[in-house]
C-alpha cells in the first residue's frame, strides 16, 4: 500500500514498528495500523502530544472529561503498564489484544483478576468487592440498602472463594469465571474483528506492503 | 433482582468497564 508518505508516525512518543506489534499480539499489521488511527484519535481529544493521558481515557468512555470513575482509572492503570501515567501506542495496542475475540481465554482471565484485585495483593478481597460495589451504585444511581450488598457479598464469596479464607485466588478466580462465563463478557470487544473496516483511513498512511499486511 | 446477581456480574454493568465506548470517539 503506502498510498502517502507518512507523516511522521514516528514522531509519536513510543511508536512502535506496526510489524513488530502485530508479531506480538493477535493483530494483524493492517489490525495495528486502523488501530493507530484509533490512537490518535483519542490522544488528541485533550492535548495533542501522541500519547493518551487518563483524561482522555475517560473522556472516550464517558464523553464526559469531569467524571472520575474507578473503573475507568483501573483499566487505565493496567493499560499503562511501564507506570508512566500515559498511554503510548504500544501499551495501547499490547492491552487491546487481550480484549481480541481470538485472544487467550487464560489472559482474559489474568486480565480480570488484576482489575478486580483494586491493592494488587494477589487476592481479590471482600472489602475490594464492596468498594467497586459502591462505585457502581454510585454510578448507575442504583439504590440497595447495605444489608443487601451484604448479602450479595456473602453469596459471592460463598461461591467464589471455595477455601473460605476470605479473600479470592486466582486459581479460585479461575474456576468462578468458568462456571460465571458471562463475567469474561467484559473482556472481549467484537469489535476489535472489524477494527479495519472501522477505520478505512488506515490505508492512505499505511507504511507497509499489503504483502506484509 | 441484584440480590440475585452476585456481585461481579453487577459490578461488570458498570460503563468503566465497557471499552466498546472506546470506539465511539
Amino acid at each position: 500500500m503506502g498510498c502517502v508518505p507518512s507523516k511522521g508516525r514516528r514522531q509519536f512518543p513510543g511508536y512502535e514498528d506496526p510489524v513488530f506489534l502485530a508479531a506480538q499480539t493477535t493483530f494483524s499489521v493492517s489490525e495495528v495500523e486502523a488501530l493507530f488511527e484509533l490512537f490518535k484519535s483519542i490522544g488528541s481529544s485533550v492535548v495533542d502530544e501522541g500519547i493518551i493521558n487518563k483524561e482522555e481515557f475517560v473522556l472516550a468512555l464517558f464523553k464526559n472529561r469531569k467524571k472520575e470513575n474507578l473503573f475507568a482509572s483501573r483499566i487505565f492503570d493496567l493499560f499503562d503498564v511501564k507506570h508512566k501515567g500515559v498511554l503510548d501506542f504500544g501499551d495501547f495496542v499490547r492491552a487491546l489484544h487481550i480484549f481480541h475475540p481470538s485472544a487467550p481465554l487464560e489472559d482474559k482471565i489474568v486480565f480480570s483478576f488484576k482489575l478486580y484485585d483494586l491493592d494488587n495483593t494477589g487476592f481479590i478481597e471482600r472489602q475490594e468487592v464492596k468498594l467497586m460495589l459502591l462505585a457502581l451504585l454510585g454510578e448507575s444511581e442504583m439504590k440497595l440498602a447495605d444489608e443487601t450488598i451484604e448479602a450479595i457479598l456473602d453469596k459471592t464469596f460463598l461461591e467464589a472463594d471455595t477455601n473460605q479464607d476470605g479473600k479470592i485466588d486466582l486459581s479460585e478466580w479461575h474456576s468462578f469465571v468458568l462456571k460465571n462465563p458471562s463475567l469474561l463478557r467484559i473482556m472481549t470487544l467484537p469489535y476489535l474483528r472489524d477494527i479495519t473496516t472501522a477505520f478505512p483511513s488506515f490505508v492512505f498512511y499505511s507504511e507497509v506492503d499489503e504483502a506484509a499486511a | 433482582q441484584p440480590v440475585a446477581m452476585n456481585a461481579f456480574e453487577l459490578i461488570s454493568m458498570s460503563k468503566g468497564l465497557n471499552l466498546e465506548n472506546l470506539f465511539g470517539t
